[in-house]
């Protein structure tokens, strides 16, 4: 089976095109083992 | 009648010869191939979408039925000596961890029981970072990022992608707006169209609206975990957020593993789901639980009567999916991180 995860997060591209600390970044990679309560982005 | 006899002894030999020499090719080809394809993730060389005819045939296949006879065969109950060999051989084909389980081997009384288990306290400590949002499930990351442009296209497999909108449906929450539409007519679609109502009712409160709505602040992103048979099954909160709705779409039951995923075009659109949508601090969050063959029936601890994977009436015209808001005074349920929401079952 599988999960998909949509969600809207603060996004880099803020209209000054400058990456600010509040962007989401997810902190997972391709193929990466996943657990749940693990963080997958901030 | 001697002759005869004296055919049949020639003929059973030749025929179990000539299956097993067939089976044997088929599997020597299998091997071959599956190492093909080692070789070249090995290179780096990511595998394209490429149909092929065992595709074409599961898609002629009863899934569903194939998968509810499945669910009737794990529920039968196992006679208590014999269920730490049964979950033991499960755990080493699937490399299940045991020690995690909640009970003791003898307490699954099926195979059903023992695939929804829970774990010991403590074994999924959920990230305190009130930032983060945290994975729903064990699994694998099989597609992750950011959803750009208002068609919101996710990569299925490169060379084949699907829509956020048709894996969601079309009423959903997405704060998607289509091109050349401003978000005020789109509201305006929803007040005129009626069969909306739960919509107009779930943006009714100005502070939900304003949450969902799109904005350049704000991206969409996605994620999409794959869960092997041996895994951990239920599925818990990413975040603190609010559902407001659960739509289920009584779809196929197409395998979702890797291979499937090459070769079968909009798998998770074509798949048995249960959607649910709402709003996180952050604006609007979905989770969608695909099933597949051995795993048909998606259980929610939020709604115990939503059956899955239930016998069709028709026979092939998809069904639209089946809705339910929650909550309709348009403040939904509250899920708390890490919390239990549902789980995977098979059948």
């Amino acid at each position: 089976s599988t999960v998909v995860l949509v969600f809207q997060a603060p996004t880099a591209n803020t209209p000054e095109g400058s990456s600010s600390s509040s962007d989401f970044r997810f902190c997972v990679k391709h193929g990466d083992r996943v657990r749940v309560g693990e963080a997958l982005g901030r | 009648g001697s002759g005869d006899s004296k055919g049949n002894a020639f003929l059973l030999p030749g025929a179990t010869m000539a299956t097993i020499l067939m089976l044997g090719a088929l599997h020597a080809r299998r091997l071959y191939e599956g190492k093909k394809i080692e070789e070249k993730r090995e290179k780096g060389i990511e595998l394209e979408f490429h149909p092929d005819v065992k595709a074409s045939f599961l898609g002629i296949l009863p899934l569903r039925s194939i998968s509810r006879a499945w669910g009737s065969l794990t529920s039968l109950e196992i006679p208590v000596w014999m269920r730490p060999y049964v979950y033991k051989a499960w755990s080493r084909a699937f490399h299940s961890n045991l020690k995690e389980a909640a009970l003791p081997l003898e307490e699954y009384a099926s195979l059903q029981d023992f695939f929804v288990r829970s774990l010991k306290e403590g074994c999924r400590p959920i990230d305190p970072d009130p930032r983060c949002l945290v994975s729903p499930v064990d699994g694998t990351v099989v597609r992750f990022g950011e959803l750009k442009g208002s068609r919101g296209m996710i990569e299925q497999v490169k060379g084949h992608s699907y829509s956020v909108s048709a894996l969601l449906g079309n009423n959903s929450l997405l704060p998607m707006v289509p091109e050349g539409k401003d978000q005020s007519e789109e509201e305006d679609a929803v007040g005129e169209n009626n069969d909306k109502s739960w919509l107009r009712v779930s943006l009714a409160s100005p502070k939900l609206r304003e949450s969902i709505s799109a904005s350049p602040m704000k991206g969409l992103y996605y994620c999409v975990i794959y869960l092997r048979p041996g895994e951990y099954h239920r599925i818990h909160s990413p975040a603190d957020w609010n559902a407001l709705v659960r739509r289920h779409f009584a779809g196929r039951l197409f395998p979702v593993n890797e291979r499937a995923t090459r070769t079968i075009r909009n798998l998770y659109v074509e798949n048995e789901r249960v959607v649910l949508e709402g709003v996180w601090k952050e604006g609007f969050m979905a989770l969608a639980a695909v099933g597949a063959t051995n795993i048909g029936s998606i259980e929610l601890f939020i709604e115990p009567e939503l059956r899955t994977n239930k016998p069709k009436k028709k026979l092939f015209p998809t069904e639209p999916a089946e809705e339910r808001v929650y909550d309709p005074e348009g403040h939904g349920l509250k899920l708390e991180k890490g919390k239990e929401v549902g789980v995977f079952n098979m059948g």
